[in-house]
């Protein structure tokens, strides 16, 4: 899903 | 991950530390901006909180509870006992100036409006400019303590390598984040005139000292 990638970074 | 993201976040880590290296060794916190401090707080309360809700990895949740954790014991510090050792009458920068237009930019530029996503949203950008209340303390005083710049050098080399990290990632798996990119791009362009300052004095052995 999309959502559970986005703002992966700190 | 890749090892341009790793070292930067490590650098970004390291910031911290030498910042809290200073604040013992020197039982002050003296040349440190205390709005810089609250700004970096309220920076990390707006994103990270989503650390309740949003599991990436362990790693990602160490981070932003290191970071939520450190940030506000800077602040409580500086709020508390090493209160008179602040740099009050330097820290003279208006941080209404850079709240408020932070705040509607990520009005306007968010990937969803929701409440979450223009937190995270007004967190980018108010991140990107957080450390001009810093810059301004240091152009006041025209000097700063060596370690004081290792700190600011540590966490401007950590935006850098962001950048670097966000190239690899374009090519490598497509990754685009545009408003991530921006406020980078902007944050680690602030840190440019510090930068010439620290690397052809501090790290030559001399003492920050501007012109």
């Amino acid at each position: 899903k999309e959502e559970d990638v986005k703002h992966d970074e700190l | 991950m890749n090892i341009f993201r790793l070292v930067a976040d490590l650098l970004h880590l390291a910031s911290i530390v030498i910042l809290l290296i200073k604040m013992y060794a020197t039982n002050s916190c003296s040349g440190i901006s205390f709005k810089t401090q609250v700004l970096y707080l309220a920076v990390f309360i707006a994103r990270y909180l989503d650390v309740f809700w949003h599991f990436v990895s362990v790693y990602n949740t160490f981070m932003k509870v290191f970071f939520i954790a450190t940030a506000s014991g800077v602040v409580w510090a500086m709020l508390g006992p090493l209160k008179d050792s602040r740099s009050k009458s330097l820290d003279t920068f208006r941080w209404e100036f850079i709240v408020a237009p932070s705040a509607l930019l990520a009005i306007i530029f968010h990937d969803r409006f929701t409440v979450t996503e223009i937190f995270w949203s007004f967190s980018v950008f108010l991140e990107a400019v957080a450390i001009l209340p810093q810059l301004h303390l240091l152009q006041q005083s025209g000097e700063a303590e060596t370690i004081t710049t290792h700190y600011l050098a540590a966490l401007g080399g950590y935006r850098a390598l962001y950048l670097v990290n966000w190239i690899y990632r374009y090519f490598t798996e497509g990754y685009v984040d545009v408003i991530a990119w921006c406020a980078g791009l902007v944050q680690t362009a602030l840190y440019c005139d510090f930068f010439y300052v620290y690397f052809t004095r501090v790290l030559q052995g001399r003492r920050f000292a501007l012109p």
